[in-house]
């Protein structure tokens, strides 16, 4: 729908202490930690799959709790942009 | 042998239509105003650089990209894997990447389709565009390997509709200016980006925050005759142009298309961005030690104006003609690497931020609203101080009842105004701009200090009610340059002047007798014999050292000055070799260390200005440090490698395992691992990443098979290489050869002619009716031949 949002089941999340705390925030909340994002150190990708992959609004759940973690520095759900190819 | 060769004639098909390369079609005007060819007759085409492709995925397989692809330069983004290869679908959507990554590395002299501009780069590609393009993904993407791919190549970005306002996100900011602080080893990765094709849609590109970045190139376009193409948008922070498509009558840009082809389709903007990644290649290869702003500053020096038509050309106050649509001109590849080979770093980046002005006045329909401030430049701030412009941006906080009615410009202390944004008819949004950076080249090389003037012109284009006003809340201005002159060192390079060894002092000679007799104190240098005054000038002897010439100025000093040492025999400084800084002598082995520009080398502690194979100058410490143990030559890091031991080959700057046949190097092991059996050489341990293959198989795709499958025919063999399964035509399931050659179709289709057609087309009336038809020879009535289609058609 043009010009309203639509979110993704991806999040970008901000981790310190490695890869491996990492891995266990994302366990925590159930989300799978895909890796570092690019040379963005600290920077986390991680998936959701019980989260509807495309939806007109965050979806509100227990994996919304990993926004209070304390090794949690940032947290961003991805929103689909346009692009075009030139 | 391209050196030597004064005519390139290479053997690829498409060779003779790349008009905006070479002249040898005498019809048609020429157009190498590029210069490509002169860089290549330099010797220069991009070998052991790295370029991506930031898009819908590349054919990897491709006869023309093949031998070029580079696998550590790829990675697939949408679908978490290694494999860049596009997405097949009927629609054939995912042509772009391909189609860009000919343009920079297709192979030369192969006999297929085209020659890239930098024929011996590496060339991979990040599949990225094929799915949810996100924040993430975009970050990801401009993130993949930055010690190893030195240039990434993006032809897109936000919607060129006249009305989207949209750049990077937070993460992709962080990408950029990750990439530009630590990508290609601390000198920054190069990201080029095609401008935009808005304009029809009156766009501006200064509303698409990839190209308004600092961080990226961004690249134009112009018709063959140097008209404004229909889909260029201006903007000023354009910095180059190169030819493309453009008006109904040009000639067109060929390169590779998906499917192993070629195509002429591809125009716009993402023709031109591919072009300069090319030719930014060959700059590279001159000069490996090139920065990301070094680059920049080598468009803005080669980039010509030539006949590009467009009517707001200037010469800022540093004699540079620039414009809002091309920048400063067409791109020069040969004056490029000319360049290049002889650059001298350019001066340390400076940024210089002001605090943000709030005039918080109203902008007035039909009326211009100026905001002024004068900088200093920074000059109070030593890391600061900014007295030769780059880059200037301007934040702007602002509210309006129609952002498309907003005009606005900046005019720098010298005059010169630049337009940040021009009227968009199209863009009826009531948001404003909530802190968009505006980005302008134009004041590039002026100075910084002095009043810089914000002018928002308000010119609404449709009835809107002018009670509603906007407000220029608050709009602040950063200032990016050097606080030196970048070409300082473009003129003959200025030695710091140490005075001659003829400045030693002789014996100290007696002074004559002074009128009056001096009773004073005399300085703490002096030695025994008293003084003349309180200086160190008047002593008559020194108690350690004594410095100067014997008819001038002398003076007793404690210890000698850079570039002296101390005869404790003689007590008196004496002047080191040219070379040294600081010495133990006066011979040239005698240095501590050695002059700036020049570099100690362990193997003879003599200063030099080019360190032995095997070493490099580091800078910081004057010395020649060793390469790391399988560089044969290194540059600027003991690991960004330009020569490679035996048994190393270089990829990028680091050197690998050079694997010996039937095996493939792999990146995260570091080692060499074995290919499938069926391949001598591959990419990848499995049997669908064969490079070439092993005797008495054929290439099929990325396969080595014994025999073709259904749908693919065996060509003929060529000297040198594998002989290849070729796909039969579509609908096929066998065929002897290409073409009409087919000898038994899928299901549902019919073989009519040595073609297949869909059952459905090509069917008979009546069966017998249609045999008679058929022989009395009357198949070649077109009537009947519509009524017994099949019969009249088939085969014998």
């Amino acid at each position: 729908v043009h010009g309203r949002d639509v979110f993704t089941n991806h999040w970008a999340v901000r981790v310190t202490g490695g890869h491996l705390e990492a891995d266990r925030v994302a366990a925590k909340y159930g989300y799978r930690n895909l890796g570092q994002i690019g040379s963005l150190e600290d920077h986390y990708h991680f998936h959701h799959s019980r989260v509807v992959r495309r939806a007109a609004f965050p979806f509100r759940g227990t994996h919304s709790f990993i926004h209070m973690d304390p090794q949690v520095q940032w947290v961003q759900q991805q929103k689909v942009k346009t692009r075009e190819k030139r | 042998s391209i050196q030597n060769d004064p005519n390139f004639n290479f053997n690829d098909p498409k060779w003779s239509s790349m008009w905006y390369i070479h002249c040898n079609d005498k019809s048609s005007p020429c157009h190498n105003e590029m210069n490509i060819l002169g860089a290549w007759k330099k010797g220069y085409t991009g070998k052991n650089v790295v370029v991506t492709i930031l898009d819908d995925g590349i054919e990897r397989n491709h006869p023309d990209l093949a031998p070029n692809y580079d696998h550590l330069a790829s990675y697939d983004v949408n679908g978490n894997d290694y494999d860049p290869t596009p997405r097949y679908d009927f629609r054939n959507q995912n042509i772009h990447g391909t189609r860009c990554a000919g343009e920079v590395a297709a192979a030369a002299n192969n006999s297929h389709c085209i020659v890239g501009v930098a024929f011996n780069a590496h060339i991979g590609g990040i599949r990225m565009l094929d799915g949810d393009v996100t924040d993430l993904v975009e970050a990801k993407s401009l993130g993949i390997r930055p010690d190893y791919i030195d240039i990434y190549s993006s032809s897109w970005g936000p919607k060129d509709d006249g009305r989207t306002v949209d750049g990077p996100g937070p993460l992709t900011r962080q990408a950029l200016e990750q990439g530009i602080k630590k990508g290609r080893k601390g000198l920054g990765s190069i990201f080029v980006w095609a401008s935009g094709n808005g304009g029809r849609q009156l766009d501006h590109c200064s509303c698409d925050g990839y190209t308004s970045s600092i961080f990226t190139v961004s690249i134009s376009s112009t018709t063959e005759h140097g008209n404004r193409p229909w889909y260029l948008e201006p903007c000023s922070a354009i910095l180059a142009s190169t030819y493309s498509r453009g008006e109904l009558n040009d000639r067109t840009i060929v390169t590779t298309d998906l499917h192993q082809r070629c195509t002429d389709r591809h125009t716009g903007t993402s023709v031109s961005a591919p072009i300069v990644a090319g030719i930014i290649a060959l700059a590279l290869e001159a000069n490996l030690l090139l920065t990301w702003r070094d680059v920049q500053h080598l468009l803005v020096r080669t980039s010509r104006p030539l006949h590009l038509k467009a009517d707001d050309w200037k010469t800022n106050a540093a004699g540079l003609r620039v414009s809002h649509l091309y920048g400063f001109g067409l791109v020069d590849a040969e004056a490029m690497v000319q360049e290049a080979s002889k650059w001298r770093t350019v001066p340390p980046q400076r940024t210089c931020t002001h605090k943000p002005l709030r005039p918080n006045s109203y902008i007035h329909a039909g009326q211009t609203l100026n905001s002024s401030t004068v900088s200093s430049g920074c000059s109070d701030e030593a890391d600061r101080e900014v007295k030769f412009l780059e880059h200037v941006v301007v934040s702007v906080l602002l509210t309006h009842p129609r952002r498309g009615d907003l005009e606005i410009s900046l005019i720098s202390p010298s005059g010169t105004r630049s337009q940040l944004l021009a009227k968009r008819l199209y863009d009826g949004s009531n948001q404003g701009f909530r802190n968009w950076e505006f980005m302008s080249v134009h004041f590039w090389g002026e100075k910084a200090e002095g009043s810089w003037t914000l002018e928002i012109k308000d010119c609404p284009s449709k009835l809107r009610n002018t009670e509603v006003l906007g407000n220029l809340k608050e709009w602040s201005l950063t200032l990016y340059g050097t606080s030196e002159d970048p070409y300082l060192h473009h003129s003959s390079s200025t030695n710091q002047d140490v005075p001659g060894p003829e400045g030693v002092l002789d014996e100290p000679e007696l002074q004559e007798e002074e009128e009056e007799e001096y009773n004073g104190p005399c300085h703490s240098d002096c030695g025994d014999q008293g003084c003349d005054g309180p200086k160190a000038e008047h002593c008559l002897n020194c108690a350690h050292f004594s410095l100067g010439r014997p008819n001038t100025e002398r003076a007793c000093v404690s210890h000698c000055p850079v570039g002296y040492f101390g005869d404790v025999a003689a007590r008196r400084c004496k002047r080191c070799h040219r070379n040294c800084e600081r010495c133990l002598g006066q011979s040239e082995a005698k240095c501590s260390s050695c002059r700036r520009g020049l570099y100690m080398n362990p193997l003879s502690s003599t200063c030099v200005d080019t360190c032995p194979q095997g070493h490099y100058g580091n800078q910081e410490q004057q010395r020649c440090v060793e390469c790391n143990d399988n560089c044969k030559g290194c540059v600027k890091d003991s690991d960004r490698c330009t020569a490679c031991k035996q048994g190393y080959s270089l990829a990028g700057m680091t050197c690998v395992p050079e694997c010996t046949k039937g095996t493939f190097f792999h990146l995260e092991e570091m080692s060499c691992r074995r290919c499938h059996s069926s391949c001598q050489t591959c990419t990848g341990p499995g049997k669908g990443e064969c490079i070439r293959c092993t005797e008495g198989f054929l290439q099929q795709e990325w396969r080595c098979v014994q025999a073709c499958a259904p749908g693919y025919y065996s060509g003929q063999p060529s000297a040198g290489r594998n002989r290849m399964c070729h796909r039969c035509e579509e609908n096929c399931l066998s065929c002897s050869g290409p073409g009409t050659a087919c000898l038994r179709c899928k299901d549902g289709f019919s073989l009519v002619s040595r073609t297949c057609v869909v059952n459905s087309s090509c069917n008979n009336a009546d069966e017998i009716f249609c045999e008679m038809v058929k022989s009395n020879r009357l198949c070649e009535k077109k009537l009947y031949r519509q009524f017994c289609c099949k019969t009249c058609l088939m085969n014998g």
